[in-house]
């Protein structure tokens, strides 16, 4: 078997001798609630989700072979916090209390969620989205959604920044994505950047949470 | 006959054509088209022209150039000898179809069927005639699909010249015998000297005639077939014989035009249906399956859930 | 990446019928 990906070569990388090299998982899709496809680096220190470029009849060779599967894979890093959001709202919905987090992140059918965990970082900005405890010297965690729509009200605004960067037609009309046009067009609004921003980042949280940001 | 170009690169088509002779351009000529290589399902087809002065076609006929299918390879070699003696008066052009070029023609979205393919080179070759300052009055044509429609189509594209488009036209004008004998010395040369792209190995040329109901070349068909690229290009893919042992034997490959609902044709088969213009435009999607945001959408771009 | 879907995986004689260009 095999795939034709394409991934930052950091993904690979080894420092020094460890068995815990990069590893494909399916965790639970925070928008969908399904199962996709996910992949930790080395160590898990980082999280990448998993797209494949996909247009109907293509296959590819691959040197002196044939592969049937045409997609091209595509891995991009990805915020940990967002797949870790769907645990804390689940846990203040079923429990509503300050919880550590190892026990909050579990789920018996992706058991390998608690990869999250290990996340370089992730610790440090959980307090975007949660009111944090500390007891001795273990914390706890509990969902807040104030700060969780601040958090991803500053999601929005980089998506933005990032859609005018990369002259991305976030426009009413429908448009070849390979047509190069001067520019967006004078029908293009500052709400039309920011409808289109929360609808991307509506893709990594649940439905609710998105209605919820739509209104915020 | 010097093929050097279309043996260099034996992929697309190739022309060769002898000096005009000057009495040509001085007088009333009559011109044949007959080809060579239209059945066989392996190399070229040639399309040959041939002219000389209405006042010289006596000379033409006491070189005897006979309907050329009665001929072995030998005697239309020194026929066309003869015919390049007599270039003082006798001058000829020829178009080389390769078989590539047959295939992808009548394999391509927007077909193009041999009898086009052939109505067009036929008229390209009578262009180059008069370009080159050939005083052509009359034409003459064996028959390439319905004689009616094609004698209308050579007039329209020549309304100057007298067409006369006949069954066995080779057996019956010696221009056209002529233009044949042109065309299939071509055609042997060009078969003769073929080299193939492909790295063949150790199969053996022993294809027989060449001809699809030929057992040998059928057998030579089913040697060569690689199951995922079909044939060398010597093979015309877009014969019958060919697709049958791709049916059967290659590995099913599917393309954008192929036919709704098949289950996909061989390396060569394609679809003849015209794909709905609307199937450009949307991808069909399950009323259940929820649509990703448009960035990726709109990039082909979408969640993987298995490997 | 090829414009068609080729149902198989496995040995492809690549090299003996293409060869890269630039």
């Amino acid at each position: 078997d095999q795939w034709v990906l394409v991934a930052p070569e950091s993904v690979t990388d080894l420092p020094g001798k460890t068995e815990n090299g990069p590893v494909f998982t399916r965790l639970h899709n925070p928008c969908t609630g399904e199962a996709a496809l996910y992949l930790f680096d080395t160590n898990a220190q980082q999280l990448f989700e998993v797209k494949a470029f996909h247009e109907d009849y293509h296959s590819w060779f691959i040197d002196q072979t044939v592969q049937h599967d045409g997609r091209l894979l595509l891995v991009t890093p990805m915020d940990p916090l967002f797949m870790v959001l769907y645990y804390l709202i689940k846990a203040e919905k079923e429990q509503g209390k300050f919880q550590p987090l190892d026990q909050i992140v579990i789920d018996a059918d992706f058991p390998s969620c608690s990869m999250l965990l290990q996340c370089a970082k992730l610790k440090s900005f959980l307090h975007h989205v949660t009111d944090e405890k500390e007891i001795g010297n273990k914390k706890f965690y509990k969902y807040n959604k104030e700060k969780t729509l601040k958090w991803l009200n500053k999601k929005v605004d980089q998506t933005v920044r990032a859609l005018k960067i990369g002259n991305v037609n976030v426009g009413p009309r429908v448009q070849s994505t390979t047509f190069i046009s001067g520019g967006q067009g004078s029908d293009v609004k500052e709400e039309d950047y920011i409808r289109y921003a929360h609808g991307l980042i509506s893709e990594y949280i649940p439905k609710e949470l998105s209605e919820d940001l739509a209104k915020y | 006959m010097d093929l050097s170009d279309f043996e260099r690169d034996n992929t697309g088509s190739c022309r060769l054509s002898s000096p005009v002779p000057e009495v040509c351009r001085a007088e009333d000529c009559c011109l044949g088209i007959d080809e060579a290589g239209r059945g066989p399902v392996l190399g070229p087809m040639v399309y040959g022209i041939c002219f000389c002065p209405l006042s010289r076609l006596g000379d033409l006929e006491a070189l005897k150039v006979a309907d050329s299918k009665t001929l072995s390879e030998a005697e239309r070699e020194r026929l066309f000898g003869k015919l390049e003696q007599a270039r003082d008066f006798v001058g000829w052009a020829l178009d080389i179809l390769s078989p590539n070029l047959i295939s992808t023609s009548m394999q391509r979205r927007a077909k193009y069927n041999l009898n086009s393919l052939s109505h067009d080179t036929a008229m390209a070759l009578v262009q180059l005639a008069l370009d080159q300052g050939v005083r052509v009055t009359q034409v003459f044509v064996d028959t390439v699909g319905p004689a009616d429609k094609y004698q209308q189509k050579l007039k329209e594209r020549f309304p100057e010249v007298e067409v006369t488009v006949r069954p066995k036209a080779d057996s019956l004008f010696p221009v056209v015998s002529a233009a044949s004998i042109c065309a299939k010395v071509a055609r042997d040369h060009a078969v003769k000297r073929w080299k193939f792209l492909e790295d063949l190995k150790d199969l053996k040329m022993d294809y027989g005639s060449g001809y699809p109901n030929d057992p040998k070349t059928k057998e030579w068909l089913s040697q060569c077939l690689d199951p995922v690229f079909g044939f060398p290009q010597f093979v015309r893919f877009s014969w019958s014989t060919a697709q049958l042992i791709l049916d059967g034997r290659a590995v099913p490959v599917r393309w954008e035009d192929s036919e709704e609902g098949a289950g996909g044709s061989p390396a060569a088969g394609r679809g003849s249906g015209t794909p709905s213009l609307l199937s450009y435009f949307a991808r069909t999607q399950a009323a259940t399956e929820r649509q990703s945001h448009r960035f990726f959408h709109e990039r082909g771009l979408e969640t993987v859930a298995d490997l | 990446l090829l414009p068609c879907e080729i149902r198989h995986n496995g040995p492809a004689a690549v090299s003996r019928f293409f060869s890269p260009a630039i």
